[in-house]
């Protein structure tokens, strides 16, 4: 059996150059899972 | 046999070279035709498909592709054999082998007994029961971050990552599309003011009226106009916003019982989202949001029972009845599009930051999804599956395309947030044997 979730999620903001944008989106929904992580129920996936 | 082997001459002959040519000849036709069939189905795909006696052909059951293991799987009965596997793990076994039974079970798939609710294993009278077991409280705690999205069930992260162009990456290289794995998703709801619907809601006698409905509908304009919003969002929804703007005509579920306290709670999360902006609306451009999918994978030894990863409201469910085919990592990775042919209930809803779905998607062991807010769904089920032909055949009368699964919604559940509310960690269903 399988689970598929699919969300929207705020994918953060580029900062500026001035504010040291370093090719990375600031804020945003975040992964805290790799592939093939086993993971338990209330685990975190991610961050918002 | 021994003296058989022993003593049997073999004798050695060319084969004739006739039987060659005819046996080439039969394997040509047999491709031709396959190919011919192919052809015609693809043509027929949007067309009414009428039988000999010009009514409407039942709907075809789909051929997967992929390596001879997919296609030997694919000729198999695995609904029916799904069903006898659910029956024959109901049988209660006998009172002295049960303890030995489970252990022996656990120790193959790796079931952690420490964390089962119930201490005497006695008490589970067959396999179908120990399967949808029940853990002890606290052993699951949540993420205590208010902002983290949780893990629905126990399990292994099979795939993750963002959907471009509409499309989910199954494995590396296979995709599958959105609007495949959970049908067109076009909003079905009574429109965009929700709070404001929801107080005029509040405000109209229990009873469901005209004028309160046509109110609704004003409102919803209003907000359409006023905002100026174009229904689209990129990569997700393909098609205009549409003009009758009516509520679903679909039966709503009478069993769904609204939980006050998952309620309240819910209320206040969706209270934190921006400018109460409902789901389905674009973002602003403070806070431009994507879509991202995630895929868990429950093992035969995992707990099955599945929880809500965060607070959202459930807004309508779509059962589709495919196949059930298993959904091992192998037949994932050699199966294309495997979440869009087996058997899954899709359950769509919003949450605070916008769009927000859950599917569960059955296997031929598992076959039976259960939803705790739903009593009336029924899944791998012969009546769903003759109801799922006579609906493909009565679109097919109508002129149209089979849209593939049968809806319901929540609305009534509750009035203010015209859905089911779910808090985050809330048990949701799961799945049974069989």
């Amino acid at each position: 059996s399988t689970i598929v979730l699919v969300f929207e999620a705020p994918k953060g903001v580029r900062p500026s150059l001035d504010e040291g944008y370093k090719g990375e989106r600031k804020g945003g929904f975040r992964w805290k899972i790799h592939q093939g992580k086993k993971v338990k129920v209330g685990e975190a996936l991610g961050y918002v | 046999l021994n003296s058989a082997l022993k003593n049997t001459k073999i004798k050695w002959e060319p084969i004739p070279i006739a039987l060659g040519v005819g046996f080439l000849g039969v394997w040509q036709l047999y491709r031709i035709q396959r190919r011919e069939k192919h052809t015609q189905r693809e043509a027929d795909k949007d067309e009414v498909v009428l039988d000999q006696q010009g009514r409407p052909k039942k709907r075809e059951k789909i051929r997967p592709s992929g390596p001879w293991t997919v296609q030997i799987m694919s000729t198999l009965p695995l609904k029916a054999l799904s069903r006898l596997w659910g029956r024959f793990n109901e049988l209660d076994i006998p009172y002295y082998l049960r303890v030995p039974g489970f252990k022996l079970y656990s120790f193959i798939f790796g079931v952690n007994l420490s964390e089962v609710s119930e201490p005497d294993l006695h008490v589970y009278p067959n396999l179908a029961a120990f399967f949808y077991r029940t853990l002890k409280p606290g052993v699951r705690p949540l993420d205590p971050n208010p902002n983290a999205v949780l893990s629905p069930a126990d399990g292994k992260v099979i795939q993750f990552g963002t959907i471009e162009h509409g499309e989910v990456e199954q494995v590396k290289g296979v995709t599958y599309s959105l609007d495949a794995l959970l049908g067109s998703i076009r909003p079905t709801y009574k429109g965009p003011a929700i709070e404001a619907a929801a107080d005029a809601r509040e405000q109209a006698s229990d009873k469901h009226t005209k004028a309160g409905e046509e109110d609704i509908m004003r409102a919803d304009e209003e907000f359409a106009q006023v905002n100026g919003i174009s229904y689209t969002l990129p990569n997700l929804f393909s098609g205009p916003w549409p003009k009758d703007n009516k509520p679903s005509e679909m039966p709503s579920d009478q069993a769904t019982k609204p939980q006050p306290s998952s309620e309240a709670e819910v209320r206040a999360d969706l209270a934190l989202s921006e400018a109460k902006r409902p789901w389905w609306a674009p973002a602003s451009a403070q806070t431009p949001t994507t879509l991202y999918y995630c895929v868990i994978y429950l093992a035969p030894g995992d707990y099955h029972r599945f929880h809500s990863p965060v607070s959202w409201v459930v807004e309508s469910r779509r059962h589709f009845a495919g196949e059930l085919y298993s959904v091992s990592p192998y037949l994932q990775r050699t199966m294309p599009g495997l979440f869009t042919l087996n058997e899954r209930v899709v359950l769509l809803g919003r949450w605070r930051w916008g769009f927000f779905s859950y599917t569960p998607v059955g296997a031929t062991n598992v076959g039976s999804i259960k939803i705790n807010f739903d009593r009336e769904l029924r899944t791998n089920s012969l009546t769903t599956d003759t109801a799922a032909d006579r609906a493909a055949e009565e679109a097919a009368a109508r002129g149209e395309p089979y849209s593939g699964f049968a809806e319901a919604t929540y609305e009534n559940a509750s009035r203010v947030l015209g859905g089911h509310a779910l808090k985050r960690g809330e048990e949701m269903g799961g799945f049974q044997l069989g």
